[in-house]
Parts: structure tokens; sequence; C-alpha cells
């Protein structure tokens, strides 16, 4: 287990992932 | 008997004057009527009572008013400035101001933390973000082992959570923000730049005399 690990993204980044947090939905027709 | 179509506005629930509006925002006058637009769009797309509902939010946002999200959720409650079930047209602007690009980072801060804060409590708790990490996987289809989440997480508190109390608060999240700006990536629309000329059918609805620019 290697909790220090560079390449391990942080749980917001992958979060901010989600497709349901991007608002721009509202302006695509 | 006039030819000119009336919007009706002044009987929209919870319509506020654009001029009000933009001088509480980074938006222009313009700019809110445009906002208006898209509103009436939105909170007519399930029922024509001004007012914006989960349901319409949703299928505003994908097109699909069945899909139930942890996320989506949560956007709505944070529009909801009033607690009331659904959005007016206040609570939509001031809410969508925070996503402009020219709003103060610390607004995006604000949200930002607020969302991630689901049951409220002033603290982004460990099991909060674990139960977020879930329903991304879930949305996304992407499969980790929970050893590979509690390790995400293990790497986020060792980070964000500096006095290690198992909870980050405002103040810890402020900092993490700030060492990783594009956590508030999602927190600006550049589509908020250009709304008068993806809704230019607010000119002919104004109800100012001169369209401020």
């Amino acid at each position: 287990k290697s909790p220090d690990s560079p390449t391990l993204i942080n749980a917001f980044q992958l979060i901010g992932m989600s497709s349901c947090l991007d608002l721009s939905g509202f302006f695509e027709k | 008997m006039g030819c000119l179509q009336s919007t009706g506005r002044r009987h929209v629930p919870g319509h506020e004057d654009p001029i009000i509006l933009a001088s509480q925002t980074a938006f222009t006058v313009s700019e809110v009527e445009a906002l208006f637009e898209l509103y009436k769009s939105i909170s007519s797309s399930v029922i024509d009572d001004g007012l914006i509902s989960k349901e319409e939010f949703q299928l505003a946002l994908f097109k699909n008013r069945k899909k139930e999200n942890l996320f989506a959720n949560r956007v709505f409650d944070l529009f909801d400035v009033k607690r009331k079930g659904v959005i007016d047209f206040g609570d939509f602007v001031r809410s969508l101001n925070v996503f402009h690009p020219n709003a103060p980072q610390e607004d995006k801060i604000d949200f930002s933390f607020k969302l991630y804060d689901l049951d409220s409590t002033g603290y982004i708790e460990r099991q909060e973000v674990k139960q977020m990490l879930i329903a991304l996987l879930c949305e996304s289809e992407m499969k980790l082992a929970d050893e590979t989440v509690e390790m995400i997480l293990d790497k986020t508190f060792l980070e964000a959570d500096v006095d290690q109390d198992g909870k980050i608060d405002k103040s810890e999240w402020h900092n993490f923000v700030i060492k990783n700006p594009s956590l508030l990536k999602i927190m600006t629309l550049p589509y908020l730049r250009d709304i008068t000329t993806t809704f230019p059918s607010f000119v002919f609805n104004s109800e100012v005399d001169e369209i401020a620019t």
C-alpha cells in the first residue's frame, strides 16, 4: 500500500469528473 | 389591441428586477434578461409554473428527467437557496453567478465546499467523500477496488485534513484548493460570457429602456 504514490489522483479530482457536476448542459440545445 | 405578445414576466413567481439582480452579480442587465429566456424555457419544460422543479432541472442538464444522481440532487439543493423545493429566478441568477468566469474565487471555493459537505455539518467528512467516489464510479462504470478507493481517500485526507481529525473544515478546504486549483474547474462556466448571443431573443422581451452592455 503506497498512499504517497505520485500517480495517485486525489478524490476531488476524481469526483470533479462527474458529468452531473457539469452545468454546461443548460446551454447546449 | 396590440400586436406585441406579452411574456407575462411580471406574473412569474420570484421574478426579480433585472436591474437589481445585475447590481448584485457579475451579470449585466442584458445578461440577466438573456438568462431569463433560458429560465423560461427550463421552468416551463414540465409544468409551466414559472419555477424550476428538480425534474425540470435534471431535464435541462441531462435531457433526461429520470436520471437520479447524488451530485445533481446536491447541485439542485444548493440552487434552491430558499429551501422551497423549487428554484425561482432570483435563486437561478445568484447561483449561476458563482459559475461566472469573473466571480470571486472565494465564492467558488465556498460553493464547492457546500457542494461536497453533503450533510451540511460544516465539514467534508471522509465517509461523504467515499460516498461521492462510489457515486462517480457507478455513474462512469469505472471500476476501482475498495482498497484503491481507500488509498485515494488516505492520500486526499493526508493532504487536505491538516489537523488529521478525519474531516476537512472550511479553512483546510480553502488551502487545499489553492494548492490544487484544478479542483475549481467545475466552478466556472465559460458559456456565461456569451449568454446574450446564445439567447438573443431577450431583446424582444426586454423591460429596460436601454439595453446595458
